[in-house]
């Protein structure tokens, strides 16, 4: 039924909307003088019980924060960086005690893990990957890829990694003609891996093979979208896009994000779903997040939004906090919370 | 929009695009 017409759900007005659908938990402070940069969510043993906890990234320094109780946090192991900033935490979806993070400035030059020493006394960093890295997601099964670029081609790598951070191996998959954007799995399906290009393309790898399968071009209204999940069902390819490139036009503005429906064998394409803010709000998409059926962006505006992919339409609102946009979100891996963030530190999970 | 915007469908698409596409 869903791909009988490209549906404009009935859209609230923005005065209705509020973060009741959210209810703020706790609040951490990152200590760091530096600018606080993203946010994310990992098990981590702690005397012998895996523990879900949080991890904030500042431009020089990474902490890990455990649960004391309801509400209350301490940082537990803080990973240093002297040289090259810290530009985001790179979620791993099945992997304990360890912590993925990119390195760089403009754009990402190193990828290291962050784990401890084996008696949990000390921490230690371990450099998996380095180059020009234009995007970098972390795999099921220990492995992460990234794209990067030489003086002549693009090259495509996936690296798969132990316990102790050491790199098991490394594989190239065909590169696109096109510098990748951002890659994203197919829910279910392993083997498969999708990248969205700088031409507007998505693009499908086979990861058993390293074939480059399919190039299928999403439409020309939007540029450099960035996919942030994909699931396959009865032979169609359903697609979550964002447009941070959107201009923002027309009276309701453009869509956050966008779900699309893909036939792999023919390439073509079709709007399924468009997500628009609220009636009244403005701003476009600058970051998010999408877990199972609900997404999150940070907006220009300063605002969080979260909308119920399911329902169509943008459900909360959370606007900026003590005057101060918020500039990260992330939903949590390892429970349902969401995690906001404001570049003074401030972290708050909801 | 209609399926037939979107040509033929078929369920085993990875396999099928694994086995057309070039080594």
């Amino acid at each position: 039924d869903s791909l009988k017409q490209t549906e404009r759900a009935d859209v609230p007005a923005g005065d209705n909307l509020n973060p009741g659908n959210l209810q703020l938990v706790s609040k951490l402070k990152n200590p760091s003088g530096s600018c606080s940069v993203d946010v994310g969510a990992v098990w981590w043993e702690i005397a012998g019980v895996k523990q879900p906890c949080i991890v904030t990234a500042c431009e020089y320094a990474v902490s890990l924060w455990k649960p004391l109780g309801p509400g209350q946090w301490r940082e537990m192991y803080s990973w240093l960086f002297t040289e090259v900033p810290v530009l985001q935490i790179v979620s791993m979806p099945d992997v304990y005690n360890l912590v993925c993070v990119a390195l760089g400035n403009l754009e990402i030059r190193e990828i290291r893990a962050l784990l401890c020493s084996s008696d949990g006394e000390s921490e230690k960093q371990v450099l998996l990957s380095s180059g020009n890295i234009h995007a970098v997601l972390g795999l099921t099964e220990r492995r992460l890829v990234s794209s990067s670029r030489t003086l002549c081609d693009q090259q495509v790598e996936i690296i798969t990694f132990a316990e102790d951070g050491g790199s098991q191996g490394k594989q190239f998959l065909m590169p696109p003609e096109e510098t990748v954007l951002t890659f994203a799995e197919i829910e279910g399906m392993q083997e498969a891996l999708l990248g969205t290009t700088i031409m507007n393309n998505v693009v499908m790898w086979n990861l058993n093979t390293g074939q480059l399968l399919r190039k299928m071009h999403v439409g020309d209204s939007y540029q450099a979208s960035i996919c942030h999940k994909a699931y396959s069902e009865m032979g169609l390819l359903f697609v979550v896009l964002s447009h941070p490139c959107a201009k923002e036009r027309g009276p309701s503005g453009s869509p956050v994000f966008q779900l699309i429906a893909v036939n792999p064998k023919t390439a073509l394409s079709v709007d399924v779903m468009l997500y628009y803010l609220p009636q009244g709000q403005a701003g476009r998409f600058l970051e998010g997040d999408v877990k199972d059926n609900f997404a999150a962006a940070v907006l220009t505006s300063g605002a969080i939004a979260i909308w119920d992919l399911l329902l169509g339409h943008c459900t909360a609102l959370l606007p900026p906090i003590s005057d101060q946009n918020w500039s990260f979100v992330k939903w949590s891996g390892t429970d349902s919370h969401l995690l906001a963030g404001q570049k003074d530190g401030n972290i708050f999970v909801y | 929009c209609s399926q037939a915007d979107l040509g033929p469908i078929s369920i085993n698409w990875f396999e099928e695009l694994s086995s057309e596409a070039p080594p």
